[in-house]
């Protein structure tokens, strides 16, 4: 039975998108297999793949709005264990839709309930802000991995968003755990970075995981979009690749530790 | 009579809330009457301010939603010729309350009718994401600046940003004019920064303004927050304050050349 992580983080430009293409290539690489779902109209994490937007007729919009089946919508990526549902431009106008419908936020869960038997891992990339659509994402998850950028803002933003998970724990899904806490985008050079890293491994010492391996800040991270390829694809050797491969590896032991 | 702009992106961490709060000061700084408003739920034009939004009774939420008079909510920052009207909390569930009620796309505009005879600039910082809280700045906005990350998921998001200010222009807004495109947090070190401000440069040659003024990534950027200053005034020799220096004064000659 698969497990469905939602990678969410209301705070922009953390590394949400980029966690979640390299984590899902990382866990594939190692066997499992495994679906990205894209629900950020932006659709990073659709380009950050090489997957082109304009060639896709049916998206997540019609599977959620107009209840299509999921299935019909998943798309090989080429890599090895590694299937996406791509995001389309027609997602940007969904939150107004799906405020007229029936179990507007249980759309996304009640659509994986049978994928979830195809797949170890379901990874569901969010957009910013706490949106419909990342309430459906949050409803449909088991646990959310959340990515923290190692700056101020992010920091401050975090008790926003463990609001929100315990919101959604109150109705929508009360057996949503946090996977933990992964923070990216270190510079070692820079004093607010380490300041962050400390506050958030003291603060959350006995609380949550806080994922040992930290991503640093690498160029290589935001040159794979550019060539649509997973960072551990586009430059394996780079210390963004070896430092997802070592979270891919670390989030591993976790579950064999459940 | 006030202009009002509206700081837009719908991609995240791009550098908008960095550049309202160092622009609105930067314009202040010359003698020129600035309000501010935080439109994101996420409050960090509010904290970068030094504001505590816990101290806060009424904000935004209670004029959009209650029709109060914005003029009753506006604090003054303690920087000269600085005001601000801040977030609260309560903001991040605006959108689900604004679908239900007339003229939800408008609220904002009527709200900032009488504070345009009061100040020379309206800077408006948006959340990530098209919401109505967004489409309500675009909406009351005469122009929109553009925060641009020289990243490649920034300049892939351009088109879906002019996108969405082009469906604005249809209906909703007519009038409303691109102020220009900022590029931010460029690392000199990098290809990818200069292969996006080439790109945008030769773009945009006869399209859209885009400023001369690039801003640099540099540290005390993103240590202000914590200090809860504008960069201007926590670090006034470091390249960054220069730099959003040098955008208030290559902003007001482009005004003053209108
Ligand atoms: N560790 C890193 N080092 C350098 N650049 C990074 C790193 N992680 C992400 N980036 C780059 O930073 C930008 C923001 O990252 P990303 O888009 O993954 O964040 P996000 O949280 O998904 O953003 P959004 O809130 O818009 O969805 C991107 O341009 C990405 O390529
Ligand atoms: N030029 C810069 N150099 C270094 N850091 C910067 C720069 N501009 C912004 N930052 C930092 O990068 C992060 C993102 O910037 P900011 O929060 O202003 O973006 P935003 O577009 O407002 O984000 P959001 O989409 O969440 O509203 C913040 O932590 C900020 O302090
Ligand atoms: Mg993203
Ligand atoms: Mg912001």
């Amino acid at each position: 039975m698969g497990k469905i992580i939602s990678v969410s983080n209301q705070k922009g430009g953390v590394g949400k998108t980029t966690t979640a293409i390299n984590l899902s290539a990382g866990l594939a690489e190692h066997g499992h297999k495994v679906l990205l779902i894209d629900t950020d109209a932006q659709g990073n994490s659709t380009s950050g793949l090489g997957i082109n937007r304009e060639n896709i007729s049916l998206g997540l919009h019609d599977a959620i709005i107009d209840e299509f089946p999921l299935i019909e919508i998943i798309i090989d990526t080429g890599y090895e264990n590694f299937h996406a549902i791509p995001s389309t431009r027609d997602l940007s106008g969904v939150d107004a839709e799906l405020f007229q419908i029936e179990r507007r936020e249980r759309r996304l869960k009640e659509g994986l309930h049978i994928l979830k038997q195809e797949y170890d891992y379901i990874i569901i990339d969010c957009p910013p802000s706490l949106t419909l659509l990342t309430v459906n994402a949050l409803t449909a998850a088991d646990s959310v991995l959340i990515p923290l950028q190692t700056e101020y803002y992010a920091l401050e933003g975090l008790g926003q968003l463990l609001g929100a998970i315990n919101l959604i724990r109150l109705g929508l899904n009360p057996d949503l755990a946090i996977e933990g806490i992964v923070l990216t985008m270190f510079d070692k050079r820079t004093r607010l970075s380490m300041q962050v890293v400390n506050e958030v491994q003291c603060f959350f010492r006995d609380r949550e995981y806080v994922f040992d391996t930290i991503i640093p800040r690498n160029v290589r991270l935001s040159e794979a979009p550019s060539y649509g390829k997973p960072a551990l694809y586009y430059d394996p050797s780079s210390i963004g690749a070896q430092a997802y491969r070592a979270l891919s590896k670390e989030f591993l032991k976790k579950q064999a530790g459940m």
